[in-house]
């Protein structure tokens, strides 16, 4: 798995993948999808799909691929060699959202939440096995989401497919668990070779677990805070957990659209508009001075 | 120029956190 | 710290010590109240500041952050506009010929009698005024005919200028950043004097504005 693309730049997103294999290319495949690292506040989040041949999925059981999540990251490094591994049926892709991306996806005026990031990465990485060939067959998605909803979008999106999207399907099928186990191998190694673009000092490079509720990574969230900058872009300033504290500890930024936060706004009574005002009013400015926004001077 | 307000005056570490580009 | 736009000759070196460029508040001549101006070195050179002021801008200077995201302008301007308030203040009192430094006194505003050393002033005021020499002195009273023409002058050079540079004049309102691929032909002459009318009228005060309109 080389992750060099990302590793040179992790404020943005990242496609790898491997060779689809000729096996794949030439026989109906299953496809399994699931994601690493939704819950915390630190570090990137990974798509991974990985695929098989409809007639191998027994030798992909054989690898003993199980849920990633009762493994050990060492077990999992081992995993993903063997699947890897197997270039002559097994081939894998993943998506790897940024921390920025997914901050600034989040805070865009135009909201762009994570459900919808999610759902469209799914649908971005079984299109790219579709474009590399992949006769894609049979799909699995693991989700958190209601599934059913998810179900019905995938499927008005690939009517060809067979699209089956469960709770714990990493648990129900091997090639959503190989997935789980792609996507999670692929965030492990980011988050343990993160290079901080910001060059920080002083911080303990201890963050936790990098879960929002755990004492460890709210302390270093709060070591590690710029009050003009924030936080570096390891975090995902988009969690409640980095709003609050940079509310609490960093200097304002106003916005022009945070006149459109009910939370900022105070209710004006429409008389207001129409009361005299004591001040006498004097000329106003030219229109040659307000269409370009200049003003008289009279103080700096 | 920043197309925000900053509320506040003093010291920032814009080299560290910015880096020029055309 | 300020960001300041200005022309090179503000920052020239000045010829005697300790007279380099000086930000001082003067009386704006439409408004009556006080506004900065910026002299530059030797005083031989007057430029009114403009801000460039949106509400949400803030600026990054050095290793520094400003919450005051203006940026400055410095443009030049004509110092008889600044010293017709004080002749027209001068006729006003006691209508009589005084000596212009006589006429650029006041207590509010003192750094005003530095508009004697603008090297314009001396050499175009007698467009406004009326002259009278006596002994070698001489002594001057505001003429509301002469500066009615001059300021019509004004206005026309002014109309040139906005053609020249195609702003937008008719009466549709549109953002000035809004740049259409249609010229604007739509503007009359009328619409242009008077846009130039109203440009000239934030340099006068509003007496003098209602009389060169109707002038």
């Amino acid at each position: 798995m080389d992750l060099r693309a990302f590793e040179e730049d992790n404020a943005v997103s990242c496609l790898l993948d491997s060779a689809a294999p000729a096996a794949c290319r030439t026989q109906p495949c299953c496809l399994g999808i699931d994601e690493a690292g939704r819950g915390p506040v630190l570090g990137p989040m990974v798509y991974g799909i990985c695929y098989c041949p409809v007639a191998r999925q027994g030798d992909l059981e054989a690898i003993k691929v199980a849920d990633s999540k009762t493994l050990t990251e060492a077990q999992r490094e081992q995993l993903f060699e063997k699947l890897d591994a197997a270039k002559d049926f097994v081939g894998w892709a993943l998506h790897i959202l940024s921390p920025n991306f997914i901050s600034t996806s989040m805070q865009r005026r135009a909201k762009y939440n994570l459900n919808a990031l999610s759902h469209d990465t799914a649908i971005g990485l079984i299109q790219h096995a579709l474009d590399s060939g992949v006769q894609v067959a049979e799909v699995f998605v693991d989700t958190v989401g209601p599934a059913e909803k998810y179900q019905e979008k995938l499927k008005q999106q690939f009517p060809g497919l067979e699209v089956t999207v469960k709770p714990k399907a990493d648990s129900l099928f091997p090639v959503v668990s190989a997935a789980s186990i792609c996507a999670k191998v692929a965030r492990d190694r980011v988050v343990k070779n993160w290079k901080f673009v910001e060059a920080l000092e002083n911080v303990d490079s201890d963050y936790g677990s990098g879960y929002p509720n755990d004492p460890k990574t709210k302390e270093w969230l709060t070591q590690c805070l710029d009050p003009v900058f924030g936080f570096p872009q390891f975090v995902r300033f988009s969690w409640s957990t980095a709003q609050v504290i940079l509310e609490n500890k960093a200097v304002a930024v106003r916005w022009d659209d945070t006149e459109d936060d009910p939370s900022q706004k105070s209710a004006q009574s429409l008389l207001s508009y129409f009361a005299r005002k004591d001040t006498p009013t004097r000329r106003p400015a030219h229109r040659f001075f307000y269409e370009r926004k200049l003003e008289t001077v009279t103080s700096l | 120029s920043l197309p925000c307000r900053v509320l506040h005056d003093g010291d920032a570490a814009v080299c560290k956190y910015f880096s020029p580009a055309i | 710290q300020w960001v300041m736009v200005v022309p090179e000759s503000v920052t020239d070196l000045p010829k005697k010590p300790n007279s380099g460029p000086l930000f001082t508040r003067l009386c704006n001549p439409s408004t009556g109240q006080a506004a900065l101006y910026l002299f530059s070195s030797d005083s031989r050179q007057l430029f009114e500041l403009k801000a460039f002021h949106e509400e949400y801008r803030s600026w990054f200077i050095g290793q520094a952050v400003q919450q005051d995201g203006r940026l400055f302008f410095a443009t030049p301007m004509d110092p008889l506009f600044l010293v017709l308030v004080y002749l027209i203040k001068s006729e006003k009192e006691h209508g009589k010929f005084q000596p212009l430094d006589q006429i650029l006194v006041d207590e509010e505003f003192p750094s005003c009698s530095m508009l004697l050393q603008c090297t314009s002033t001396s050499r175009t005021i007698h467009h406004i005024v009326e002259e009278k020499e006596i002994g070698g002195k001489k002594f001057y009273k505001f003429s509301e005919e002469k500066t009615l023409k001059w300021l019509k002058k004004k206005v026309d050079q002014t109309v040139k200028v906005l053609k020249c540079h195609d702003v937008r004049v008719d009466a549709r309102v549109q953002t000035a950043t809004f740049i259409s691929g249609k010229q604007f032909t739509d503007a009359t002459e009328d619409d242009y004097i008077r846009y130039a009318h109203g440009l000239i009228s934030e340099y006068i005060n509003e007496d003098l504005s209602t009389a060169l309109a109707k002038y």
